[in-house]
């Protein structure tokens, strides 16, 4: 089991690179 | 004459390994649950960008990888993005993981990434279709 209090906990999507693509339209 | 860079997008990934790729660090899906960093599946990042009022979970393409002219410790990899494949290249260490769908963790040298982070890695290789993010609402 998990135990949250002891340790830092992240959010999912800092895991995932954030690829916004520039439109160019 | 020199022709200018493609019309790509780039983000430059800050030149340190985040604390929350480390094996063991403890991460919060979108309905709450706690999950190991090493223990994620493709189908918590679905189903939390489900969730999620903003964000939207994008298929990544490798296209490309080579090294970086900054340093040797950097790779930048060029990634085909989303249904209209727009080309967006990254700099990242190296070491650097990515989520690949149906497969997990892969960096450009997962040695590296296993030795640093201990955190389990495949070879990150072109073709691969990477898990990331966009806003919902950005068209």
């Amino acid at each position: 089991n998990v135990e949250p209090r002891s340790v830092p906990v992240f959010p999912w999507h800092s895991l995932v690179p954030f690829l916004a693509p520039t439109q160019s339209d | 004459a020199p022709s200018a860079p493609p019309p790509t997008s780039s983000t430059v990934v800050p030149p340190s390994l985040p604390p929350y790729f480390i094996k063991g660090s403890i991460i919060q899906l979108a309905d709450g649950e706690l999950k190991r960093v090493e223990d994620l599946k493709t189908e918590d990042f679905i189903q939390s960008a489900e969730i999620s009022s903003e964000l939207k979970i994008d298929s990544s393409t490798v296209e490309r990888i080579e090294g970086s002219h900054t340093s040797p410790n950097f790779a930048v990899v060029q990634f085909s993005v989303g249904e209209h494949r727009a080309q967006v290249s990254v700099e990242v260490l190296v070491e650097y993981p990515f989520f690949v769908f149906g497969q997990g963790w892969s960096s450009c040298c997962p040695d590296r990434t296993t030795q640093l982070l201990e955190l389990p890695c495949t070879k990150l290789s072109v073709g691969d279709v990477c898990i990331s993010l966009t806003l919902k609402n950005l068209r």
